[in-house]
């Protein structure tokens, strides 16, 4: 069976938030190491990959492999109802149908308890190939929300472009075109306003705007996110979190002239 | 113009 407790609500409700609009219905793949979830949107542009180590709960316990089919529209409803802080409780059987969440306030005078019933869900896993990203640029989240927001008002692409000078965010539309170019940051008192820019060979790569702007919905997780670019293979958008659990973010480029 | 490419153009199923 699992039982998973985190300190905090607001993590798992911060997570589904986040991917809630991209994809609806998925496995969370619980196992030993913790709660993993990959499933693509609709138009099979965009892959999402949650990893929520073991490390990020206190108590994790899951003995066997488990599959809990969600439908993230009710999940979040669910969640609706947990504070930030309360303390979140996931159990559930070995072939469960229905998933068991336990929400206690902080001062425990209050213990809130749903049962949300499961879906089968037949998800077919992806094999994400290991890459060595040409350019990794890490970025304060907000920063990046910012560009993608304000590009999506003139066009529905960006390219992006990373090479010795920096990193440049370009966009052309129909009223006219504008870029942001971003150097090298080092602020050694606020580490989360860096901007990191590790490049083996330059890149130059064009994204929906819409897909990029909707990741963005991950910005509350990590004051700080990571791209990852190579030359016609996708964008890799990654928000860490504590305990080393992630969410990850695959977009497929636009290619052509 | 420059067509959106499919995610499974790059990731293998299975």
């Amino acid at each position: 069976m699992l039982e998973a407790r985190l300190e905090q609500a607001q993590l798992l409700k911060k997570v589904v938030d986040a991917i809630k609009d991209l994809v609806q219905d998925c496995n969370f793949d619980c196992n030993d190491s913790g709660i993993a979830l990959q499933a693509m949107d609709n138009s099979h542009v965009a892959l999402v990959s949650m990893m929520l180590k073991a490390e990020s709960f206190n108590p994790f316990r899951c003995d066997r492999n488990i599959a809990i089919g969600l439908n993230l529209v009710s999940l979040t409803k669910v969640l609706r109802a947990a504070q930030n802080e309360d303390i979140l409780t996931l159990k559930a059987e070995d072939a469960p149908d229905s998933l068991n969440l336990t929400f206690e306030s902080s001062d425990k005078d209050r213990i809130s308890e749903y049962d949300l019933k499961l879906m089968d869900i037949d998800q077919e896993h992806l094999g994400i190939p290991d890459t060595d990203y040409s350019a990794t640029i890490s970025m304060p989240s907000a920063e990046f929300k910012r560009i993608c927001t304000d590009l999506m008002a003139m066009s529905e692409s960006v390219t992006i472009e990373a090479g010795k000078d920096g990193i440049k965010f370009a966009c052309n539309g129909d009223i006219g075109n504008g870029s942001i170019t971003l150097r090298t940051v080092q602020d050694v008192e606020n580490k989360e306003n860096n901007i990191e820019i590790a490049l083996t060979e330059p890149v130059s790569l064009t994204f929906s705007l819409k897909y990029l702007v909707n990741f963005c919905k991950a910005q509350n997780l990590s004051k700080t996110v990571k791209l990852h670019i190579s030359n016609e293979v996708p964008l890799l958008v990654e928000y860490a979190m504590e305990g080393g659990s992630y969410l990850r973010f695959y977009l497929a480029p636009k290619i052509g002239d | 113009s420059k067509q959106q490419q499919s995610i499974l153009g790059f990731f293998s199923k299975g």
